[in-house]
Order: C-alpha cells, then structure tokens, then sequence
C-alpha cells in the first residue's frame, strides 16, 4: 500500500533473497527474519544500486527494484562466499 | 567491478544459438550476439566461433518460464536473461517472454542484454559502477553504445590485454584495431598536463578536471574512453573547477569560485550550488587545491601562499591560527593547481610537475629522480615527457634543457 504501481514489501523481500542480499528464507522458521537482518539487507541493495542508504524500503528503492535487470544474482564473488568456520 | 572467480583457459571460445527468439529473425540474432561478443573480444585476446552444431563452450538459448535450470523466467520485465560463469558451464538463457529488437527504443535492446549476460559466461559478476555494462539494471536502448572502462578493466583482468590486431570492424570511434593496449597516451594532457583539479572518488577511483572534461587515472596513465564532459557524468557541476575532494561520510565536494556542490557519487546531494562561506565557514573563496591529509583526517584548504584547516567537527571548523603560510609545509610551492592522495602519500601539482609529500618527515620526500617531477609522465602515462626532476621558473615549472 505504501509503493502504489510499485512492487510490494513481500516482494521485495524475494528479490533481496533473489539477489543474494538476504539468506533463502527458512520455511521452517515461518519465514521471519529480523527487522535488523532486514535492514541490513536493504542497505546493502542501496549500497550496491548507488542510492540513500537508509535501511528502509523507500519509494527509490522499490522503483530501482521494478526496473528490469539480468537475474544473476549481484553477490557472487569471492568476498561473497560463506567465511570459513 | 567484480569477479565470480572463474575464468576459461582458453582463449578461442565457441558458441551455438539451440533456441532462437520467436519474434526476430534468425540471421539478424546471429548478428546481434557476434556484436554482443566483439565487445568483449575487442579489449582481449578473445576470440569467439559460432558454431551451428555440436559441442560448444557457451550455448545460448531463448527460454520461456521454467527451462530445466531451476531458475524459471518471469515474463515481461523484471528478470531479462541469466548466463552462467565459467565454473558453471558459462551458458545464456533470454527470457522469450520480452519483446527483443534491434537499434530500437521499443522493447529490450537484444545487443546490449547479450553483452552484458556474455560477459558473465566469461567471469564478470555485477559492477556497482552505474555506468559499467556489468551493471545488473537495464538502462534502455543505448544507440552510441560504448563499453565502459569499468568492465574494460574487468575482462583485462580475467583474460588480460589485446596483443594481436583482429582486423575487425572498428564498433565506434574509440574501438581501434591496432595492436596497442587500450591504455594509450593522452595527447591533450600529454601536450600541457596542467591540471585544474584531482580527486579520488568513493569507489576508490582517481579523476582529473581540466576545463569542461575530465579523465580517470590508473596505476599506468590515463583510462581509456576519456576525457569525457564533466557536465555529462557530474550533472549540474560546471567546467572550471577549482579544487574538490571526498570526504570520510563518502561524498565529494566540489569548489568553484564562491560556490561549492556536493554529490554522492555522480549524483548532486541536495540543492547546490551553495556558497562556500556558508557551508565552509572561514574559508575563502578562489582557492587553489583541498585535501584531506593522511596525517590527520582534517580538511586543508590552499590558496597562494597561505592554507586554512578546516574541521567540521570543531566549532568554529577553522581555529582563528589560520590562515598559516604554505611554506610550513617544507618543500611544497604556493599557488598550487591541485593534489590528491595516493597510497598513503599527498601529492601536490602546480604547473608541469609534481610534488610527493612525506607525512613522516613533514617535508616533501627526498628521492631519485629529486621532486619536483613530471606530471605528464609519472601520472599521465606520457612517455614522451621527460622522466626526470624538472626545472623552475618564475611562473611555471618547464622541462630543464638537458633533459
């Protein structure tokens, strides 16, 4: 309701998952993530994208978000990868 | 830009197209995707076969929905096409469900979205360089398409320089064939490399200003691709700049007169211009050259003969010592035209030549050849420009005559 024309949060959310910004979502876990990991996740998008970073779903974020794009997914290189344990 | 970690070992590479779009014709796709690998084939050593039959390196394949990867398409808009780094086999799938075309603002420019998914079948990940073509989002039908220096940089790491002149057909005014590597001298700064100012920028990059256009710097000269306008990629910044620098919160501040502007990246960050004696209480207008010193973190401003340091976290930002004289800082002339940093040391320009600041000892370092030195060649990759210490005059440094 808050990006009319635009993309919607849950949708949004999948596209940060989608794009490697946020983990796959745990169905076993419901599907909640915290709103810290959240936040991280879209300030990274922004980060990336080269917008506000703001943490938040803004109405620039969600229109760079509509746009169309390649799907492979924007964390991928080795600094990307899972740290050794 | 950025690298998945893979790479081919070899450097003749061929490709099939097994599915074709439905809405154009088959001879006008085999074109357009030759032009999408020439991109990548004009900067390396690359060469790519299409091949109708048989095994290939890359298949390329025009996909609708679910297509046997797992990665279904989603229809019009959104996701446009995915490619597979080496590692992964390198192949390309198009989503068949977007309208495809050819030199038109209708539609997805095929061209431009095979480059870019090309060149991840070749290593590259997604660049946050807005420019670049390895940006993830798609900016519409480019028709004087060139290839960023960005994604240039990027393909040279992974397969390195273009040694051997193809014969190719030249994609635009910048893509020659000869057997030189892209990083070439830079005739108008090679013939007066007098600068207006230098900066690095928040993605780590090194730019020059000199009147309206501006150039990137590497660790060998000049970029290729410039000079480019200044008002074309700093939107709203005139030419002429007198000093500018990038400041620790990430944006860089640009200085011109009475005025200053201050962008997040290419993107102005408010309404600017705004006047320096308001944003920069205590520094004067007309100055010659900022920098933010490795010394300290705060900000220093030089004009003729004097400098004002500047910190925005103290009230007031300038303490009323200043301004104090240049000369304090030993072995560094007035009337600077610019300086930036670079790998831990300040460097100050002023005419032709040069000048490495050394924090340690506070004075412009001792070295072989002695400072002040070449502009021109120790910065603009001019290989024709003396090498060594240069002379002094009144006004301006010119090349000594034995040398």
């Amino acid at each position: 309701e808050d990006n009319p024309g635009l993309i919607s949060q849950t949708a949004a959310m999948n596209y940060l998952s989608q794009f490697g910004y946020l983990q796959p979502i745990n169905p076993t876990s419901g599907g909640i993530i915290s709103q810290d990991t959240l936040s991280k996740a879209i300030s990274e998008f922004q980060a990336f994208a080269g917008l506000n970073i703001t943490g938040d779903f803004d109405e620039e974020t969600y229109k760079l978000m509509a746009l169309p794009r390649c799907g492979v997914k924007d964390k991928v290189g080795p600094g990307f990868g899972r740290s050794k344990r | 830009y950025a690298l998945q970690g893979s790479r081919w070992r070899v450097k003749k590479l061929t490709y099939k197209i097994s599915k074709y779009p439905r809405n154009l014709p088959q001879h006008k796709v085999d074109v357009e995707l030759n032009k999408a690998f020439k991109v990548w084939s004009e900067y390396t050593d690359l060469v790519f076969i299409q091949k109708k039959s048989g095994q290939v390196h890359i298949e390329i394949r025009f996909e609708k929905g679910e297509h046997g990867d797992g990665d279904p398409f989603d229809g019009p808009g959104g996701t446009l096409a995915h490619a597979y780094f080496p590692v992964y086999g390198g192949d390309a799938h198009f989503d068949d469900a977007e309208q495809w075309t050819i030199d038109s603002f209708r539609g997805t420019n095929l061209f431009q979205v095979a480059a870019h998914e090309f060149g991840h079948s070749l290593g590259l990940s997604h660049s946050d360089v807005k420019t670049a073509l390895m940006a993830p989002f798609y900016r519409g039908y480019e028709p004087y398409f060139t290839l960023d220096d960005d994604d240039i940089q990027g393909i040279q790491a992974l397969y390195g320089k273009k040694l051997v002149s193809t014969g190719g057909i030249p994609s635009g005014p910048r893509y020659t064939t000869t057997t030189s590597p892209p990083s070439e001298e830079d005739s108008e700064l090679c013939t007066d490399p007098r600068v207006d100012t230098m900066f690095n920028s928040a993605e780590g990059h090194m730019y020059v200003f000199k009147g309206d256009r501006y150039w990137r710097l590497t660790a060998d000269g000049v970029a290729v691709g410039y000079p480019k306008y200044i008002s074309h990629s700093w939107k709203g910044l005139p030419g002429n700049i007198d000093a500018a620098f990038t400041y620790k919160n990430g944006k860089t501040y640009f200085f011109k007169g009475s005025k200053y502007w201050r962008y997040v990246g290419k993107r102005m960050d408010g309404d600017y211009p705004k006047e320096i004696s308001e944003g920069f209480t205590g520094i004067p207008d007309n100055i010659d050259t900022v920098t933010v010193w490795t010394g300290n973190g705060k900000i220093y401003f030089y004009k003729g003969t004097k400098f004002w340091r500047f910190d925005p976290a103290q009230k007031p930002p300038v303490k009323n010592t200043y301004p104090k004289l240049t000369s304090n800082w030993e072995g560094v002339p007035d009337n600077l035209d610019a300086s930036i940093v670079y790998r831990g040391y300040t460097y100050f320009f002023k005419g032709n030549a040069y000048y490495r600041f050394n924090d340690r000892t506070f004075s412009v370092d001792v070295a072989e050849p002695a400072f002040p030195r070449s502009t021109a060649y120790w910065w603009f990759g001019c290989r024709s420009a003396t090498k060594g210490t240069l002379g002094e005059t009144d006004e301006q440094l010119v090349t000594s005559s034995n040398q």
